[in-house]
This record gives structure tokens, C-alpha cells and sequence, in this order.
């Protein structure tokens, strides 16, 4: 319905505005209806702004920059609307050390109210989970379960 | 609709049976590259009704079947199950009995399929059933495949607007 | 025609003049996301004479000037300028004579261009000149860009014939 | 000419052979002309058989599986015609820690005909390297160079 659409999508740009900033360190990110007039078929733009740099198009953007403002407009839809879980194969792949430790800071957010299945080779990514599973193939071509689970030290690591 | 366990046998490189007990929070899935950790978001999307075949990197759905490896001869058919937590109303209402909903999906190389919900015999229809007004249909937002996540940001609007319908 | 010297200036996020002295052997371009690395390739491949304004990441030619940033404005020309050694026989027959091959390309926001070797205005033609028969060339198996590695395995039967027609 | 390409061809697959098991320790790779009675048209396709593993079509490959396969097909190009400079961005990103070992072990060969400007987040990659340079935005929104070069001791690292 028309209502609904609009209101998700105020509620989806409101949360973008927290989210953004916080994985880029500053800067904002903006959807924009390109018809609001036709709130049923309109397209939606999406207008990003990097600290201290200019507003520029997306194109121009680094792998990086790329990956993580897919995150950021991935993750403010999943705080207004959480899923029972979510798939995750290896998004952390094109991030620097900073921008990983910033994905996985917002993660841990999601984590409260969706169940996450991160698939990984990110060390960083390994150690903020609850629990970890190992995929192995000893015998070469058949899959096999190692299940790794963490008992956390209270804070000492 | 929490995950809880995830059964797979004869899907992909997953010949021998492989039980996941999905915990609450954040799971990561490591080791090195080719090993399966991608086939299992394959068998969970498979299992929950996806039907593209090229969005599960294959040519034909057949291509799901385990086709043999390292002395092993291929099997005849790729089953996998899996348990969710009926918490939180997602759940379609003539479920609402059920605390747990058990969807399996089988393969068999001649080309049938079957499925099954709660271990009765059901359509692919009911499966994809549970999953409407979930946000976990077929494109979803809460799934994002290998290398797919570079072209989020530079979707169309009409893509970026289908995200945004979804959740609402 | 080992690379000696690669001088970049408005191109890009590189508004203040940079230089980079190319080493034989190995060399590791390192940095945050963002920070310029793979604009450094743009940079080589516009000199080089690369006229694909999507293979730079552009809509227009005139996104590789730099935009402005943290209180600087906008600049209205970009310039690179590549100095190779002429050592292994894959420049043109007419270059025998040099030891070293400059080649300069400037845009300007107005839309002009110029081109030089060795600091003689040319044509954009002539640059190309330079890289045919090297292996060099627009489409080459010798430059990968960021997120392409994955798709040259599942290459068309075109493609990959085109790879080694380069090499042949 | 016609001759030219399959000469080039055969060349090429020989040392496909040689480059692939290096790469995946072990399997194989093998190009086939489609129609090998149109050699100045026929494409090229390219079969491939994973250590242990069956053949199998190359879209069920992993991620990882897919770069070090482009990347024994890319290598392979290069030792037969090594070009004067090669320029490759991030293709050490999907993979696993051992086979960046052994993608950095192959790119040392390269390295010893071309020149090599690889752009990488990889640590273990950056040890292989012989020269480093560093890239800033110490001002956001402009890029600066900070050369880090090397120098090596001798094997006692
Ligand atoms: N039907 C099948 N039978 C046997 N093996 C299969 C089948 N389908 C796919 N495979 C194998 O599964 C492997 C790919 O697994 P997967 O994509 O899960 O790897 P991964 O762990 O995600 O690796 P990466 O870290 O590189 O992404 C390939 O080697 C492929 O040959
Ligand atoms: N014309 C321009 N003027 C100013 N800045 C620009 C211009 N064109 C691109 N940029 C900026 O350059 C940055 C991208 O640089 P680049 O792609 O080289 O990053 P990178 O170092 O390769 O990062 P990553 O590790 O994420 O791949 C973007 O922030 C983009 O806004
Ligand atoms: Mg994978
Ligand atoms: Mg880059």
C-alpha cells in the first residue's frame, strides 16, 4: 500500500542517517524517491557522502566504499525491519582492517535481534562471533563439519 | 522464524550427512576455499524453496546432486532439511499450532522432486508459503550472496526500491 | 617497456602532484579503502590511452578531473604522464632511437585534450601505437582490475579466445 | 595467422599444465578448441579438474577456486609472453591463506621477465613484495604517496 511504503521507506532513510556516519566515520547517505508524485512505481536514489570528500557518483566509489554503503543501506533496512536471520557470504571481503572493525561493531547490533550465518576468512570477522563453525574436506571433494564453539573470558582477551 | 538445525546429505559437496545446530547471535562459517561453505547458504535457500538454478551457480537444478569425488560414485539424490523456531507470528497462520516447522526438499536424479512440511508430503507452493511477508522470499535483503555485494550500491532504482517494498 | 616514472596530477583523488618511481620487480600498492590505489591504474590506463569512460568508473570523461575535496575546489585540467624504458623492441620502429618513451595526456574541463610523446604534441592514435604488438593493448591480459578476477574463468569461448589471439 | 594462434595455443596449454596442479597443488587444466577446424574463429573453452575432486562445470566452483583458475590461465599467458609491466587490483581478495601463498610463490617467477604492480589489503602478500607503496588521504578527498621501500635481510626475516 501506498502508506506503507512510504512510511518504511521514511523509517529506512531515518536509520540510514545514524548508520552511515557510523561506518564511514562521518558523512551522510540520502534515498531519494526520483518520482514523489508516484509513490507505487517510483525508483529510489540513493546519494552518498564520504567525509571530507564531495558528493560524487557511486561509480567513482572504491571496492571498499562500495561494499560498505551496500552495508549501510542493507543494515538500516534490517534495524527497521529484522528478519529471523540473515546470510551474510563473505561481505567483510573487500574492507581494510578499520572499516571490518566497524562492520563487525554494527553487526554485533543486528546480532540481538536477527541470527546472523557470516561466512568469512576475515580473522577480525572470527573473532567478534558467538560461535564458530569449520568446514573442512579431509577426504578432498566431501564437505565436513568441525563445530568450534567459543566460550567467551569475560572482556579479558 | 530462528533457524535451529539444518540437515544436508547428498547436496553439492555435502555427500555424507552434515548436522548444523544453528545458536542465538552472530555464527561465523570458516575454512579454506572450495571446502563448502558457500553450498551451505546454497542448501538453505534451496531448502526454503529457491528455484533459479543460476542463482545456485548451476546449469540444471540436477547440478545440485552430489556427482561424485574423490573415489566416491554420485549419489541419486540431494535432500536437505530444516528446523525453524515458529516464534515470532511470521509463520503463516495455519501453522500456529506448531512451536517448530520442519521444511525438507529432495531431489532425485530422474527429476522428481518432493517435499515435505512437518514430514507430510507438501507443494513447493507451501514452502514458499511459510516464508511471504517474512522479508525471507526469494530476493530477499537478508541474504547477500559471494561477490554480490559491490553491486548493492550501484543497483538500479528500481532494484534499490524493490529492497525498501520488501520490508515494508 | 618496463615503466620508469608515472606523474599524476588532477586525475582523480590526486589533486596535488604525485610521483611514483616504479622499481623492477614486485611492487605492493598498500592503503585504506578509498584512499587512491586503484585510481593510480585508472591513471595508467588513461595514459595509456584507454578511451572507455565505464572502464574507468565514469560516466563522463570528465570524471577523472578531480572533483574537489575538503575545501579545495574543483580543478579544470588533469594531467598524467608516463616515462617508459625503450629496452625490449615492443615500441614502435620509429622510437628506436629513444632510450626512454614519455607519454603525457591532459584533459581539460571544457572538453579539450592533448596529447604528447616525448613532449611533442601527437595524436590520441599514436599512443595506442605504442602498446600494439606488446601485449598492452586496450583489452589486455595484462591489467586486472578490481572484481574481474572471478569472471575470467567463466569467460566466454569469445573471450578467452581473444586472450590468446593478444598473446599469439 | 593461423598458425601463429595454435602455436601460441599450444604453448599456452603446455604450461597450463605445469602452472595449474602448481597453483591447486595437484588436479588439472586443460584448454580445447571448440572447433578445431575453424582455428582463426573457433572460442576456446576451458576444462577444468580439481585435485580429487570431478570435473565439473566451472559456475559450481567456489569463489576462491574461480580467481586461482583465472589466475593459473592469466599466468600461464604471461610466462609464454611475459608483457613489460603487468597491473593487477585486489585478485589475491578471495583467496584462503595457502593459496595466497602459493599465488605469491607463482607471481615471484612472473616477477622475474615483467614488472608487477599488484594493489593488495593482503599482509602476506606485502611480504612477498619488493618494493611498498603506501597511499594516504591524510587530507580527506586527496591522495598522497608515501613510498615504503625495502630492504631485504638476507633470509633471516
Ligand atoms: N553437485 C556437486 N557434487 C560435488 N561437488 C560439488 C557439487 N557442486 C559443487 N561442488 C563443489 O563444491 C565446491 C565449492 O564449494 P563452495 O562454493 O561452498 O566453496 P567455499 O567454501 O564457499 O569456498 P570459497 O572460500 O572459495 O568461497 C567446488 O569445488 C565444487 O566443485
Ligand atoms: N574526479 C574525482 N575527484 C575527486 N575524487 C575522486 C574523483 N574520482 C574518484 N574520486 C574518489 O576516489 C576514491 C576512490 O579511489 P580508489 O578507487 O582508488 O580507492 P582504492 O584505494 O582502490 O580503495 P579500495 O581499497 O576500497 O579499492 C573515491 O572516494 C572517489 O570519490
Ligand atoms: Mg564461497
Ligand atoms: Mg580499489
Amino acid at each position: 500500500t501506498q502508506e506503507r511504503f512510504i512510511e518504511t521507506f521514511n523509517l529506512i532513510n531515518a536509520k540510514l542517517k545514524e548508520v552511515f556516519p557510523r561506518l564511514f566515520e562521518g558523512g551522510s547517505a540520502t534515498l531519494v524517491l526520483i518520482e514523489p508524485n508516484k509513490p507505487l512505481e517510483t525508483g529510489v536514489e540513493l546519494m552518498i557522502h564520504l567525509p571530507g570528500k564531495k558528493l560524487t557518483r557511486l561509480s567513482l566509489l572504491s571496492g571498499g566504499e562500495k561494499a560498505l554503503s551496500a552495508i549501510a543501506f542493507i543494515f538500516s533496512i534490517f534495524l527497521i525491519k529484522p528478519a529471523s536471520f540473515c546470510l551474510l557470504d563473505e561481505i567483510d571481503a573487500p574492507l581494510d582492517d578499520a572499516n571490518v572493525f566497524r562492520f563487525n561493531d554494527l553487526l554485533k547490533l543486528i546480532g540481538q535481534n536477527s541470527q546472523i550465518v557470516m561466512i568469512t576468512h576475515n580473522k577480525r570477522t572470527m573473532e567478534f562471533a558467538d560461535t564458530l563453525f569449520g568446514i573442512t574436506m579431509e577426504q578432498k571433494g566431501i564437505s565436513k563439519l568441525v563445530s568450534v564453539k567459543f566460550e567467551r573470558a569475560p572482556e579479558a582477551q | 522464524m530462528k533457524l535451529k538445525k539444518l540437515d544436508i546429505v547428498g547436496f553439492k559437496s555435502f555427500c555424507d550427512k552434515a548436522s548444523i545446530d544453528f545458536p542465538p547471535g552472530i555464527s561465523a562459517v570458516v575454512g579454506p576455499n572450495g571446502c563448502g561453505k558457500s553450498n551451505i547458504i546454497d542448501a538453505l535457500r534451496w531448502v526454503m524453496g529457491e528455484q533459479s538454478v543460476k542463482q545456485l551457480r548451476g546449469k540444471s537444478m540436477e547440478d545440485v546432486i552430489f556427482s561424485g569425488a574423490n573415489g566416491k560414485p554420485p549419489l541419486n539424490m540431494a535432500e536437505v532439511s530444516l528446523l525453524l523456531a515458529n516464534d515470532n507470528g511470521d509463520a503463516p497462520e495455519e501453522l500456529r499450532d506448531f512451536t517448530e516447522i520442519m521444511l525438507t526438499r529432495r531431489l532425485y536424479r530422474s527429476g522428481e522432486s518432493a517435499y515435505f512440511l512437518n514430514k507430510q508430503p507438501c507443494r513447493l507452493k507451501d514452502i514458499h508459503n511459510i516464508f511471504m511477508g517474512s522479508g525471507l522470499g526469494a530476493r530477499s535483503y537478508a541474504v547477500i550472496q559471494q561477490g554480490n555485494i559491490g553491486a548493492i550500491t550501484e543497483a538500479s532504482p528500481e532494484e534499490r526500491r524493490f529492497f525498501i517494498e520488501e520490508a515494508a
